[in-house]
């Protein structure tokens, strides 16, 4: 199976979906409201292929000694590396209650792949401030479930750190979108995907940041990384 | 000087990285 140019994945894992998310209860209803700060949707065909940002333009972004963004790409394969630039949705408002701590909000981030392999999926993402890493977290999906030809791989739910906790509800009090863009612009994710038993790097993620236009909710670029 | 007291908006980026997409 090959993928069209037009998304995040290789021929072994595709991303089909991926939201950042808080949710809470309703007083007056009993069901929850979310409110995604970002969104990847499952990909239409007809995208066009993706446009290459050169990798080097992003180094100092990420961590660059021991397992950077730079000896990530020199070990390659290169066709697995993306650029996503996301204009993130800040436009909800806490609660009273939860401004001293999430009183009872749910911060969380979900994520679905897939690919013709069954294999055990491990992920780690590194939250970096100034191109440093701030936090680390290593996830492994729940086992893959054979869907329409494919195994199908989810991790769901994945609380977010209270150091992404605490930097969205600081953002958010910044007054103005400039100064939330000024902030963003050093601060970046890095996600690597590995088949845990061979290690092998299936798909690396960077992400970079903006705020959206209030009115238009979540929205992103994607792109691949090349280096000539 | 160096990649790191680069502005991302000096560097070599397509324009679509500083437009924001519309709502589909």
């Amino acid at each position: 199976t090959s993928w069209p140019g037009s998304h995040i994945g290789t021929e072994t894992l595709r991303l089909v979906e991926f939201t950042a998310f808080v949710e809470r209860q309703s007083e007056r209803d009993t069901c929850k409201q979310q409110h995604r700060f970002v969104h990847i949707d499952p990909t239409p065909t007809s995208e066009p292929p993706l446009e290459m940002v050169d990798v080097r333009q992003i180094y100092d972004k990420f961590p660059e000694k021991g397992g950077g963004l730079r000896d990530l790409y020199d070990q390659g394969p290169p066709q697995a590396f993306f650029l996503v630039k996301f204009w993130a949705d800040l436009s909800f408002s806490l609660l009273e209650e939860e401004l001293g701590g999430t009183g009872g909000a749910f911060y969380g981030v979900s994520s679905r792949y897939e690919g013709p392999r069954a294999l055990t999926l491990s992920c780690t993402s590194k939250v970096c401030s100034f191109g440093k890493q701030v936090v680390e977290k290593l996830e492994t999906a729940e086992p893959p479930h054979w869907e329409d030809g494919r195994f199908v791989f989810r991790m769901q739910r994945s609380p977010l750190c209270e150091y992404l906790i605490n930097f969205i509800r600081k953002l958010q009090t910044l007054p103005e979108k400039l100064m939330m863009d000024s902030v963003l612009e050093n601060f970046t994710i890095l996600q690597v995907l590995r088949d845990q038993e061979t290690q092998e790097l299936l798909l690396c993620v960077a992400f970079v940041f903006e705020v959206s236009a209030s009115e238009r909710g979540a929205q992103h670029h994607i792109y691949r990384l090349g280096r000539d | 000087a160096r990649p790191d007291q680069v502005p991302m908006r000096k560097r070599q980026l397509p324009a679509s990285f500083w437009e924001e997409p519309r709502p589909a």
